[in-house]
């Protein structure tokens, strides 16, 4: 048949080239113009608020990454750069990205350095980097040319698009992306984050998220937690969007706290905290518990097929507020309320019997805020500013606790602030939780 | 019999035509040139595509089109060359 109109509305007519197996996306920005008049941190919030605009359509996730090799990669180059698509100076071509389906190039995005590449300037006046990009990662992740004057994968540049934090794909290109990996579902809508990724224009620059303010941050002398892990040894504490880290030598690594979703590479940036965290001793996958939720990690990226619904293990929808891998038995307990399971790991299932009343009924406040099982395989219960010592083998509380958790692991010292009492009209603590994730409700079919 | 297609006046509508896919490769054993009724049929597909109207002939809309800055990205895929009848 021949291409036109007549064929718009056939079925996969855009998806020509093939779709990514995987639905975790690397990116990084591998070479940027030589002379630009936008910044490299401009370049890459752009990259990320472009790829963004296609997953807020279809089930990916894209994370930017420091390493050589990316499933993205993007670059400025100029005139032939020996792929078959040679530049031509500033006008005529200004980018190309391949498909997922060419075995050599996938993912290779290639802007020509040339451009006069802009970003928030006048309709007439340079190339807009924003509406340029979102059009060739639509290639990138398959879509082909379409005829339609709304689309982002018309061919021609039409001038920017609007602001990047707003922009959305129109239907059309809705349903392209989705005929190629479906709807969201089962994960987060993020929507517009608070705090904006890009700078605003150059003549007021503000800084990455990097370098926000120390207000912005919680205050680890005198935040209660949300979660705390043992990974490879170390200890992580979570807080609302944010965790601190202790070495082997239980050396805090920074005394201001990392973003969750910036280390832990594909944690949605828009999810408020996590519930609980633990390494799995049986291939030491590392998992994250967030309300009916919960990702599986290799190292610091997120396996493929991930976020789950917690039911998967057996668990109530709504989640569960702590969770610890115990090497004593080699099993996994969950906890919420007063309720405990006991996951087999080695099995895949839940012990029989499960849930119980919880084994800390009376000894500690329940709910705990989460459980820490240590090198030595003693236990730790958190909950409030306070944390008490089990004994490793009986799960009996040890004398002398509770104590205080800045103090003993947050190097907090001197005199603490007391914890804020009950909420009387003003706000006491800020929220560093961040928006609610947002998830549809639905039957997994798979 | 096809009409061999005016090199002069054509060259740059012709290269267009072949790069963004509406247009095969011209033979380069033979050298053949492309006829001018494939290139104004080309012409026709790239004009519905575009969303201008269907002359057939390298218009000023058309020459617009063509000179405006784009992706370099085939619009018509090669596997998706409409078939010539022999």
């Amino acid at each position: 048949g021949r291409p036109g109109p007549k064929r718009r509305k056939s079925r996969g007519r855009r998806s020509a080239g093939l779709a990514w197996t995987k639905r975790n996306i690397s990116w990084k920005v591998k070479t940027y113009p030589r002379e630009a008049r936008l910044s490299r941190e401009t370049i890459r919030a752009l990259t990320h608020y472009a790829l963004k605009v296609w997953s807020e359509a279809a089930p990916l996730t894209f994370h930017e990454v420091g390493g050589p090799s990316a499933d993205v990669s993007v670059e400025f180059l100029r005139l032939d750069h020996q792929d078959g698509y040679p530049f031509d100076g500033p006008g005529g071509m200004v980018a190309h990205a391949f498909f997922p389906g060419d075995p050599q190039r996938a993912g290779h995005v290639h802007f020509d350095s040339d451009e006069d590449w802009t970003f928030r300037s006048p309709g007439d006046y340079g190339t807009d980097l924003f509406a340029v990009a979102v059009h060739e990662f639509g290639h990138s992740l398959g879509l082909a040319h379409s005829p339609s004057k709304r689309s982002i994968m018309r061919p021609y540049y039409q001038g920017p698009v609007g602001d990047p934090l707003q922009y959305q794909l129109q239907a059309d290109d809705r349903v392209d992306i989705q005929r190629l990996y479906g709807s969201r579902v089962l994960h987060s809508t993020e929507k517009p984050e608070a705090s904006s990724l890009l700078p605003d224009p150059p003549s007021l620059p503000r800084d990455f998220p990097a370098l926000r303010s120390e207000k912005e941050f919680p205050d680890r002398c005198s935040s209660s937690l949300d979660a705390v892990a043992q990974i490879r040894g170390e200890t992580f504490f979570f807080k609302g969007q944010y965790f601190w880290r202790l070495t082997h030598g239980r050396h805090l690594t920074s005394l201001r706290p990392a973003l969750s979703a910036a280390f832990w590479r594909g944690l949605p940036r828009s999810l408020g905290k996590v519930d609980a965290v633990y390494e799995r001793h049986t291939d030491h996958r590392i998992l994250f518990f967030s309300g009916p939720l919960y990702w599986v990690f290799k190292d610091n990226g997120v396996e493929e097929g991930y976020p789950r619904p917690v039911t998967d293990f057996g668990l109530p929808q709504g989640g569960v507020d702590a969770a610890f891998s115990w090497p004593h038995d080699r099993k996994t307990y969950f906890f919420k309320g007063g309720l405990q399971w006991s996951y087999d790991e080695a099995a895949g299932r839940m012990d029989e019997g499960s849930p119980t009343p919880t084994a800390l009924g009376g000894q500690l406040p329940t709910p705990v805020d989460d459980m820490l099982s240590g090198s030595d395989g003693e236990v730790y219960a958190f909950k409030g500013r306070q944390y008490w010592k089990l004994e490793w083998h009986s799960l009996k509380l040890e004398p002398g606790y509770p104590r205080s958790i800045a103090r003993d692991w947050l190097d907090c010292t001197g005199e603490l602030s007391p914890p804020p009492s009950a909420p009387t009209g003003a706000k006491l603590q800020p929220d560093w939780r961040g928006p609610p994730l947002e998830v549809e409700r639905c039957v997994c079919p798979s | 019999r096809p009409v061999p297609t005016p090199a002069d006046e054509s060259g740059e509508v012709v290269a267009w035509l072949t790069q963004y896919g509406y247009l095969p490769l011209a033979d380069p054993v033979t050298g053949q040139l492309q006829t001018w009724e494939a290139v104004t049929s080309a012409i026709r597909v790239m004009q519905r595509f575009a969303g201008i109207p269907e002359t057939g002939i390298p218009d000023d809309a058309t020459l617009a089109l063509i000179r405006m800055p784009r992706c370099s990205l085939p619009d018509v895929l090669p596997e998706k060359l409409p078939e010539r009848k022999n």
